[in-house]
């Protein structure tokens, strides 16, 4: 699975995530990539999201949309919203990350596994890649 | 004028630290370095994050390291099944697809379903059918597969078959 999610000089979000699913699946199971609120999300209000891992449970626990509501009701941190969502999906069976943005500030990465391939844009512009 | 920020995944699992070879990772950071290129090319250029987000993501469709597009692994039946989706911050237009296998960037199929279908989600060979009425480019079923994910798909139905516990994570299943 691989994503992308970003802010633009205007202050745009957006998320995008494509996959292959997972090895030997049964035919005709869709996990949470195309499922809009799991596995993928946008919203210039709150953030964008797109993930990576167990599908079924990031779709069970609607995941990106979880993020996002704790943004936009509870007043948290992006920061704080995502790994604290990640953490959670971890003691439900949903080993993964996920990448997002929000209207300010750089992106965050968590993961609960033992590594994610990951990048993003350093406020000078430079790249930043991480695997584990 | 907003900060433009920009942040790329290429899946999750249990990355073998100790056992993936420095020229492995190195192949894997360029990969990833390549998609925030593509991406960042556009924001500065005061392109949306729409097409920031699609051009980083067909640059990792199009890397067989990544389980997207070419380098997709395989269901149980041998074949391949590709989702994509895309969604806009501003307006919440959406767009997806699954089950398919066809379109080179599965991305462009689920953002022609945002903006051409009046639908949010197609599946399967309607959804071949819409993106190639579409114009988008078709590619055969082998430019999808590599031998790897070949040999882990064996790997996997041996597995199966033999009653072996999987210990895979879940995200290495996933991602």
């Amino acid at each position: 699975t691989v994503g992308a999610v970003a802010r633009d000089q205007a202050g745009h979000l957006a998320a995008g995530t494509s996959t292959g699913g997972l090895t030997a699946k049964r035919p005709g199971r869709v996990g949470d990539t195309p499922v809009f609120g799991a596995g993928t999300f946008a919203e210039d209000a709150s953030c964008a999201v797109s993930a990576t891992g167990t599908g079924e449970v990031f779709i069970r626990f609607t995941a990106a949309s979880e993020i996002a509501a704790r943004v936009k009701y509870a007043g948290q941190s992006l920061e704080q919203a995502a790994f604290e969502v990640i953490a959670e999906l971890a003691s439900e069976g949903g080993d993964g990350g996920l990448i997002a943005i929000g209207a300010h500030g750089p992106a965050v990465m968590p993961f609960n596994c033992a590594g994610m391939y990951r990048g993003c844009i350093g406020a000078d512009g430079s790249l930043l890649t991480a695997i584990h | 004028m907003a900060q433009i920020g920009l942040a790329v995944h290429g899946g999750a699992g249990t990355i073998p630290a100790q056992t993936l070879r420095p020229e492995v990772a190195d192949a894997l950071h360029e990969g990833l370095r390549a998609a925030l290129a593509a991406g960042l090319l556009v924001l500065k250029a005061g392109g949306p994050a729409l097409d920031a987000v699609c051009a980083a993501v067909m640059v990792l469709e199009d890397d067989s390291q990544f389980n997207s597009a070419h380098g997709a692994v395989f269901t149980a039946a041998g074949r391949m099944e590709m989702d994509a989706a895309l969604m806009e911050g501003h307006g919440r237009r959406a767009g997806a697809v699954a089950g398919i296998c066809g379109p080179r960037n599965p991305i462009l199929a689920a953002r022609a379903v945002m903006e051409a279908s009046g639908n949010v989600l197609l599946i399967g060979q309607a959804a071949e059918e819409f993106a190639r009425a579409e114009g988008l480019v078709f590619m055969d079923e082998a430019y999808f597969s590599t031998p790897s994910r070949r040999a882990a798909l064996a790997l996997e139905l041996a597995r199966r078959a033999s009653g072996a516990p999987d210990t895979r994570s879940d995200a290495d299943r996933h991602g």
